[in-house]
């Protein structure tokens, strides 16, 4: 009786917190929301609309810790955010819509919007007319909390501005609704930079990489020199990385020196090499191995399931970490280093003494954009001291772990969204 | 007689009977710039509704303090209207428009001139959202929410939609 009445106040009283700002916001991180059956536009498609309002949603769910899911059964006071089209007087508001022309859509604190459908609502990229997705997203800002920003490019002006063909959140948007919702944070099953032999037109060999962050089922690409993911992303392991687990690795390496080129995903206890030219995994390389095969095969001495990897390309070793426990791999000569396993703060020491992760890490990820290698757990990272340290700071242990910081403070927006608006 | 179009829309002719009142002169601006939050209405009754005697049956916006409340209006203009408490200090008609004017001309990028001009004029006809621009802070006078203040009065923003009304009750009844 006790829980029955719990689970009643908290269904119907929803709890709102002023935040620093002042600003209303939604306590809770997934919202439902429906176009209204009697509000669908006369203009686009009922599908066109439903799927135009899914991604502006989405739009949001990308650069804050809220997941929206459509929901057309439940009853309608349990429907957080509820949409609709009418032409003056519409869907028991207290505001007329003016015709053609000025208002084009209004929103109410934590609740409706509506859409003046005397207005020429198009599609994305349509080219003419209002875009329905910039209005629905700017809409939706409100709804969330937002007012109107003045600022060239925000997603948060007041007025239309028809001639941008695609638009995005930009950094300002998103620290606004960050300061009503917080930042993205959460843990990563292993992060890496995917490196690529490219050939120009002129055919010179270049070599690229590209950042990504995996968890579970998805991944984002990483944007380095923009600080945040790539527009659209996550994507399925699936659509991006075919051939390996559907669910998500424990780690990847990629072994690169002279003699060797080679990438490789880790799974429980099985390892899968990646074939990065036909961007898929092999059945069977060049080597005669077939895949996936036992990690204890392939790296004798180690048995999985590990929590992660590296590999180090200054002394050619595949750091494994299991626990508290790190195995050093000497690629050349198919064998544990002298001396491993090791503890792990025997190998990766703290330079502040109780500033330490003390094993079961996320991720060990090398950096070609830092030039440095970093050890996740949880939602903070330590940067394993490199050359150039050690050289302004000769006193720095070999392999130390710099005080840590939090993850979501250098790699930005990194968030999930709703998985029914996952594309598949 | 509504139109009933074909299935594809293809023969939907956007002929609409009705347009935006164009902003064309001082008068269509002051509304343009009162209803926007850049300043008080003017006349407070120009902004009323037809069907005003629905909202006024709602027993959550009586006891608002010093609620001035036309039916009709919506909630957020429903707190700038708390905003007419202080009567005497007015600046005049006037000067509340050049004033109002230059702060529309401001934000939007324009010239501050303070003058009804056309790139004024063009900026107020843009197709824009319906939410007002201005914030209107409540007067300090009025006593700091209590949370269960908050619920009540989140409760109005979030059900003041008619079609809403039958929750309202459905919500009392529960609790």
């Amino acid at each position: 009786r006790k829980r029955h009445l719990v689970r009643l106040v908290s269904k119907s009283r929803h709890k709102r917190d002023l935040s620093k700002t002042g600003y209303m916001a939604f306590s809770k991180k997934v919202l439902k929301w429906r176009l209204i059956g009697e509000g669908y536009s006369s203009q686009l498609s009922v599908e066109d609309q439903r799927s135009i309002l899914r991604l502006a949603f989405r739009m949001w769910s990308e650069v804050s810790p809220l997941e929206f899911v459509e929901d057309t059964r439940s009853l309608l006071e349990d429907v957080d955010i509820k949409l609709g089209f009418g032409t003056g007087r519409h869907l028991g508001c207290n505001q007329r819509f003016d015709g053609t022309g000025q208002e084009f859509a209004h929103a109410w604190f934590l609740g409706d919007i509506h859409f003046d459908d005397d207005e020429h609502f198009t599609a994305p990229n349509a080219g003419s007319g209002i875009s329905l997705l910039k209005v629905a997203v700017h809409e939706i800002g409100h709804v969330l909390g937002l007012p109107h920003i003045y600022r060239a490019g925000s997603i948060m002006q007041p007025s239309y501005l028809p001639h941008e063909s695609s638009f995005e959140m930009d950094w300002m948007d998103r620290k606004a609704i960050q300061q009503l919702y917080g930042v993205c944070k959460g843990r990563f099953n292993t992060v890496f930079d995917w490196v690529r032999k490219e050939k120009t037109p002129y055919g010179e060999v270049i070599i690229r990489f590209n950042t990504y962050f995996m968890r579970d089922g998805w991944y984002w690409l990483y944007e380095n020199k923009n600080n945040r993911t790539r527009y659209g992303d996550p994507v399925a392991l699936q659509i991006g990385w075919r051939g390996i687990p559907i669910d998500g690795v424990d780690a990847y390496v990629h072994v690169w020196s002279r003699k060797r080129d080679a990438v490789y995903f880790f799974k429980g206890t099985q390892f899968w090499r990646y074939d990065s030219e036909n961007d898929q995994v092999f059945r069977q390389d060049s080597e005669g191995y077939c895949y996936p095969r036992l990690i204890s095969k392939g790296f004798p001495g180690v048995s999985g399931p590990i929590d992660t990897a590296f590999y180090d390309r200054r002394n050619s070793h595949i750091y494994f970490f299991k626990n508290t426990l790190v195995y050093a791999f000497d690629v050349e000569a198919n064998s544990l280093a002298r001396g491993f396993p090791k503890n792990i703060r025997d190998v990766f020491p703290p330079v502040v003494s109780r500033d330490h992760p003390d094993g079961n890490i996320d991720v060990a990820y090398f950096s070609y954009t830092h030039n440095a290698v970093f050890l996740l757990k949880g939602t903070r990272f330590w940067q394993v001291v490199g050359s150039r340290d050690r050289w302004h700071r000769p006193f720095l242990p070999r392999n130390g772990l710099l005080p840590h910081k939090e993850v979501d403070q250098h790699w930005f927006d990194i968030c999930n969204i709703h998985p029914t608006a996952l594309k598949l | 007689e509504k139109l009933f179009h074909n299935r594809d829309y293809s023969d939907v002719q956007t002929v609409n009977s009705h347009q935006a009142e164009i902003i064309k002169d001082k008068h269509t601006a002051e509304l343009f710039l009162s209803r926007y939050g850049f300043m008080e209405p003017v006349n407070w009754e120009e902004i009323q509704f037809e069907d005003s005697n629905t909202f006024s049956s709602d027993d959550f916006l009586d006891d608002l303090p010093g609620a001035m409340i036309q039916e009709g209006t919506s909630v957020p203009q429903a707190r700038h209207a708390l905003h007419n408490g202080d009567q005497d200090d007015r600046p005049t008609e006037s000067e509340a428009f050049i004033s109002a004017l230059k702060e529309f001309q401001k934000v939007s990028g324009l010239l501050v001139t303070g003058v009804f001009d056309e790139a004024t004029k063009a900026a107020m006809n843009k197709p824009r959202c319906g939410v007002p621009d201005r914030e209107i802070e409540l007067k300090s006078s009025i006593p700091p929410e209590t949370s269960s203040d908050l619920d009540s009065f989140d409760y109005i923003l979030n059900n003041t939609s008619l079609n809403n009304s039958h929750n309202i009750h459905m919500n009392t009844v529960r609790r």
